[in-house]
C-alpha cells in the first residue's frame, strides 16, 4: 500500500539545518494498524504529513498504491486526500466560522454527495462521538475535547480507506478515549488501514505494530520483517 | 486565597441554555496543589478561565485574596493576571508571529523588566523545558509538544504565585511529562499554588487534592472539609 524509501524532511533555519525526518524507509500493507510513538519533536507529525500527502519530502520516494506521489499533479493529489485518506490533525484545524455540523459535512462536498445526505452522514458521525447536541456550536463554543471529537468525526465521515490520526485522544478523558478507540477498532475490522500517533501506551496497544521514532529516525519497529 | 460562591457560567444558544458551570462553591488555600478531573465538556476549562480572571461568571461571587473580583476595574484585573497568575491554555494561545523566545519574554514586559534580563529569564525558562535550541522558531515551526512547552515556559517565567495549567501534558510523551511535572512540583515546594486540569491519572497523582467535575458541577472533592 505504502512504500517510503529514504525519506527526509529538512528545514533550513538560518545557518542550522533541522532534520525533522531523516532517511526513513518503511513499508505499510493494507489493513495494518500502526502506532507511531516517540518523544516530543522526534518527527511523528512530519511523517504523518508526508504520508497524508500534505507535505512533500526534501528527499526520497513515496509510493502510494504503486504510484510515485511526487509525480502526481495537484488534482490527483486532491483526489487521494479527499477520497482515500481521513486526517485527524494534532491541532484539529477546524474551520473557525463553521459549526460542528458544517465542519463534519465539509469532506463530503468533494465526493459530490447531495446536501441532505451530507447532513445525515454528518449527524451520524457526530452522534458516534457523542456530540449530536453540540452540532450548532462553533469551534470556539466547544471544549478542547469536543473540538478534538469534531475533528475525529470529520475524518471518519467519508469512511476513509486510510485513517491518519495524530494524537487522537490527547484532550480526552479515559472514558471518551475508550469510545473513540472503539470507532477506530471497528474501522480496522472493516478492512481499513489505520496509522496513528500517540504518546499513551493504552492507546498504542490497540495497534498491531508500533514504530518508535527518535530524532527523525526510526529507532525500532515492532514488526520489521 | 480563593473563594467561589455559587458560581455559574451559562451560554444562551438560541432557545437552549448551556450550563457550562452551575452553582459551584469552592475554597482554595495558599500552596494547595489541585487537579480538576472529569469528562470532556464537564466544565473544567470554564472553571479555569473564571479562576484566572479571564472570564466573568454569569452568577455568583469570586473572592481572590479577599477582594471581590467583580468589583475590580480592568487595570486591577490586568495586574492580577500579569503579576500573580501564570496560565497554561489548553490550546496554548502563542503569538503566531513571535518566536518561542519572544513568546516567553512577553509576560515580563508588564513587570517592567529590562530587555536583557527578560531575555535571560526567557532563555532559562526555555532551557527548563529542553527547548533552548528552538528559541528562534515560530510556533508553526514547532511540533505540538514543543508549542505546549513554550506555553509552559511562558507561564512559569514570571514565577507566578498561582499557576493555572489546563492539560499541561496533553501533547507530551511520558519522559517529557515527567520533566514538566518536576518543574511544577518544585514550584509547589517553593510555596506556590498549583491548579491544573488533567485527564491523566499519573499527572493528577502529583496533586494533593482532586476535584472531579461532571456536567458543570462538582461531583466529588477529595479534600472537602
Ligand atoms: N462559548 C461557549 N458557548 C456555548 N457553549 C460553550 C462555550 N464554551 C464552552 N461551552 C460548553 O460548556 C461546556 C464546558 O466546556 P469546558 O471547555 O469548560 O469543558 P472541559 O471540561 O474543559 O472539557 P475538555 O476536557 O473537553 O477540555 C461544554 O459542553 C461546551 O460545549
Ligand atoms: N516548519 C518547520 N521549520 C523548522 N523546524 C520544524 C518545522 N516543523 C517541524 N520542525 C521541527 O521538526 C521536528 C519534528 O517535528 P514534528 O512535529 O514531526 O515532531 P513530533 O514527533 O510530532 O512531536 P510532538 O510529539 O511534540 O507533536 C521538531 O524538532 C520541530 O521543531
Ligand atoms: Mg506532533
Ligand atoms: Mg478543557
Amino acid at each position: 500500500l505504502i512504500e517510503l524509501e529514504q525519506i527526509s524532511k529538512h528545514y533550513q533555519m538560518g545557518s542550522q539545518l533541522v532534520k525533522a525526518v531523516h532517511n526513513v524507509s518503511l513499508t505499510i500493507h493494507h489493513n495494518e494498524y500502526i502506532a507511531f510513538i516517540g518523544a516530543s519533536g522526534s518527527g511523528k507529525s512530519t511523517m504523518m504529513n508526508i504520508l497524508g500527502c500534505l507535505d512533500s519530502p526534501t528527499n526520497g520516494h513515496y509510493r502510494l498504491n504503486d504510484q510515485n506521489v511526487a509525480t502526481l499533479d495537484e488534482s490527483a493529489l486532491a483526489d487521494i486526500r479527499n477520497r482515500e485518506i481521513g486526517f485527524i490533525f494534532q491541532s484539529f484545524n477546524l474551520l473557525p466560522r463553521a459549526t460542528a455540523l458544517q465542519n463534519v459535512m465539509q469532506p463530503l462536498i468533494y465526493l459530490g454527495i447531495p446536501f441532505n445526505e451530507r447532513k445525515n452522514l454528518a449527524i451520524e458521525a457526530l452522534a458516534n462521538v457523542q456530540l449530536e447536541d453540540r452540532s450548532d456550536h462553533l469551534p470556539n463554543e466547544l471544549s478542547g475535547g469536543q473540538r478534538q471529537r469534531v475533528a475525529i468525526a470529520r475524518a471518519l465521515v467519508t469512511k476513509p480507506s486510510i485513517l491518519l490520526a495524530d494524537e487522537p485522544t490527547g484532550n480526552l478523558d479515559s472514558q471518551t478515549s475508550v469510545e473513540i478507540m472503539r470507532l477506530f477498532d471497528q474501522l480496522h475490522k472493516d478492512g481499513q488501514t489505520i496509522i496513528m500517533v500517540t504518546h499513551e501506551d493504552d492507546i498504542a496497544s490497540h495497534s498491531n505494530r508500533q514504530i518508535k521514532m527518535k530524532d527523525g529516525n526510526i529507532l525500532r519497529d515492532s514488526s520489521a520483517i
